[in-house]
């Protein structure tokens, strides 16, 4: 029996969803969220899964400062990690890392659960070097269950030596933020902007309790 | 629950950045409709590195801004498309073009209305044309239109016209949603309310009985 410990499973043994773009002056490029300069991914089995050992901790790393923005649920019922990006963006403009973890929504979880997203947030921004305010965090998962904190934080080491810049650090990225999505969503184009040449990528889950109405 | 983590190494001011993004999310993420649940976590994060040297944005009415605002556009449409693909029990991608409205708010807003109705989306798993369901959501959005104008397509096949039934080849519609459920395709419903310059459009997917199967398994 080998020892379940957390590793960085081959991403590419999942299924990536077609990306159907709209036409339009870009050609769609390898790469999501590591296509554009500066950005690095990860995507590790960390144990906070219910079952089966497809990754569930990612993590999107910026070289420098980046201008941060974001879009958040408009339902009341928010998880803590909604709270927290909000006061984070609110605080500073702009971000280094976003660590995503997927199993647990860490949604209803009251003050404990806010609790347990700012020691993520501290933990990692202790590995990344940087303040924690830096430190972005979305969580995906089943409601009311705070996050598997012990199995998180072991595997942060591991996680944050996983990274790359590399397409495979994107596609794994983009299978670690899944739940029941059967594909991975990750894309990336380029573009002019100005006349020089311009990366944008992506990534995202979703596949039940789907309709959006983020501000 | 829908998340996405958005990069760019575009050179853009944070005020402008944030509106963007705001914009791409009401033109993607915020027309993708699965189930009608708006979840409690939903999250987009874009981040912009600048390390393209591109020529600084600061203002959202440049040239460059509209530029970037394209491709970020169709970044997030592209991943928004293949959420509502990857729908719980989906068998197709349903993507609902509204023309004809007086604002892009309002043409968007009928859209998501027609991929959000189950009845639609019953319909295209029963791989029945049903353009009755189809007029009904679009006339209960909330926009007001006059409904001698409304005009409904179901891929080229024409259902609907000046507000009344045309007569169709029921078997070929029916055919064209078969074909897009046994390839896990797109059926694309196209819906004119006038003759406005608004336009938007939505994606859901079809309706079937794992999405029941899946949700009264998987618990929350």
């Amino acid at each position: 029996v080998s020892a379940t410990t957390p590793t960085d499973v081959d991403a590419s043994s999942f299924p990536a969803a077609p990306i159907f773009l709209p036409q339009g002056p870009w050609s769609q490029i390898p790469g999501g969220v590591t296509a554009a300069q500066g950005f690095k991914a990860a995507g590790i089995y960390g144990g906070l899964r219910a079952v089966g050992q497809k990754p569930d901790l990612a993590l999107v790393t910026c070289d420098v400062d980046a201008i941060s923005a974001g879009a958040f649920t408009t339902n009341v019922v928010a998880a803590a990690p909604v709270l927290y990006c909000k006061n984070a963006l609110e605080f500073s403009e702009t971000a280094r890392a976003v660590l995503i973890n997927a199993g647990q929504a860490n949604a209803g979880t009251g003050d404990a659960g806010y609790q347990d997203v700012i020691e993520c947030a501290n933990a990692l921004a202790k590995l990344l070097k940087m303040g924690p305010e830096e430190v972005l965090i979305e969580s995906t998962g089943v409601i009311g269950q705070r996050i598997k904190k012990g199995a998180l934080l072991e595997s942060l080491p591991n996680l944050v030596s996983s990274l790359s810049q590399s397409t495979l650090g994107a596609d794994a990225a983009a299978v670690a933020i899944t739940t029941t999505d059967l594909v991975s969503k990750s894309v990336a184009i380029e573009t002019e902007v100005g006349g020089a040449t311009i990366t944008v990528g992506g990534m995202a889950k979703g596949s039940g309790m789907i309709h959006p109405n983020m501000a | 629950t829908m998340l996405g983590v958005i990069t760019t190494d575009a050179v853009v001011a944070s005020d402008v950045w944030r509106k963007m993004v705001q914009i791409a999310v009401n033109r993607s993420f915020n027309q993708i409709t699965v189930d009608g649940d708006t979840s409690t976590n939903d999250t987009v994060i874009a981040l912009a590195s600048g390390l393209s040297g591109s020529p600084r944005i600061s203002s959202l009415q440049s040239h460059e801004a509209v530029e970037l605002q394209a491709g970020l556009d169709a970044v997030m449409q592209g991943l928004a498309k293949s959420i509502a693909w990857d729908g719980e029990g989906a068998t197709c991608l349903i993507e609902v073009s509204v023309t004809g409205g007086e604002i892009e708010a309002e043409a968007a807003k009928i859209a998501r209305s027609v991929a959000s109705s189950s009845l639609v989306k019953a319909a295209i798993y029963g791989r029945d044309p049903n353009w009755g369901r189809i007029a009904c959501a679009a006339g209960y959005a909330g926009i007001s239109f006059d409904q001698k104008k409304l005009r409904v397509l179901l891929g080229d096949i024409l259902l609907m016209d000046g507000g009344e039934p045309q007569l169709f080849d029921r078997a070929a519609a029916s055919a064209y949603l078969k074909k897009s459920g046994e390839t896990h395709g797109t059926v694309d419903i196209k819906v004119s309310v006038g003759d406005g310059p608004g336009r938007g459009q939505a994606w859901g997917c079809d309706l079937s009985y794992d999405y029941v199967k899946i949700n009264a398994e998987y618990t929350t």
